[in-house]
């Protein structure tokens, strides 16, 4: 038996709102720890990891390890059933080929639910090193959505470059260039407009600007961002998903070749 | 030119 309740289900929308565009379907692998998800959009450009622990959820119990496939567009048509301040419980019996999402009006005067059917994933795991990064950038999560949106107007790629000083993204393209220089934030008031760099190494690597205004999706999840760099590896684009988890991305870089 | 690499490269299959 397998049950999870959110009173926000409204963290749920939006971590839905996040993956739906660059994933037509996934697994949710819910164990007694928790639910997560780990899948590449359909051009294995990147990677998509998502970690709900099951002690950030109001009720949890997961007596055996479930793998749960799903049609993100199914389960969107069940979540916009959700009001944003019902409460919420998704539910399923062991080997079970459906789940069940119940939610309930705050004054549980109006309580629904949604069965759909599972479906049968062949998925692929990836196994993800510990890295350290050689740079690690805090920003305003709708900072960063603003500049991948800005920027995707000059051209494909961003050129993301730190150094101690600041983070520069930069782009190119027929109509000419673009260059956006964040400063490391001096003295912040408020914690969730910060711009912090740690740094241990300069880094500038080239992405796919389609791929980072997906990620940034996710932004009404968390006030604040996080960008890991390392020469030559994946990006890892971070948000915080309140006390429950995280959601990460990884986004394979463009390569002079 | 810079060529676009795909994420299965940097991570190993499970």
């Amino acid at each position: 038996m397998f049950e999870a309740r959110l009173v926000q289900s409204s963290i749920f929308k939006k971590v839905l709102e996040a993956i739906k565009e660059l994933l037509n379907e996934a697994t949710f692998d819910c164990s007694d720890s928790g639910i997560q998800l780990q899948a590449m959009d359909s051009s294995h450009v990147s990677l998509v990891s998502l970690n709900l622990r099951s002690d950030g959820f109001d009720q949890y119990r997961c007596d055996r390890n479930l793998s749960m496939g799903i049609n993100l567009a199914s389960m969107t048509k069940i979540m916009k059933c959700a009001g944003n301040d019902d409460i919420m419980t998704m539910k399923a019996q062991d080997n079970a080929d459906s789940v069940t999402f119940m939610f309930e009006s705050p004054n549980q005067e109006k309580m629904s639910d949604y069965e759909m059917k599972l479906m049968n994933l062949d998925q692929e795991h990836l196994g993800i090193p510990e890295t350290d990064y050689s740079c690690v950038i805090k920003l305003p999560s709708a900072e960063f959505a603003r500049i991948c949106r800005d920027l995707s107007q000059f051209g494909e790629s961003v050129v993301i470059s730190c150094t101690k000083e600041g983070v520069k993204f930069s782009a190119a393209g027929d109509i000419g260039s673009a260059n956006i220089k964040l400063a490391q934030t001096a003295n912040v008031d408020k914690e969730d407009e910060a711009v912090s760099i740690e740094m241990q190494e300069k880094v500038s690597l080239t992405f796919a600007c389609r791929y980072l205004n997906y990620f940034t999706k996710a932004t009404p999840l968390s006030p604040q961002v996080c960008l890991s760099m390392s020469a030559e590896v994946p990006l890892v684009v971070e948000y915080k998903i309140g006390e429950i988890g995280h959601i990460r991305y990884y986004l394979a870089p463009k390569i002079e070749e | 030119r810079t060529n676009q690499t795909s994420i299965d490269r940097f991570f190993q299959t499970l």
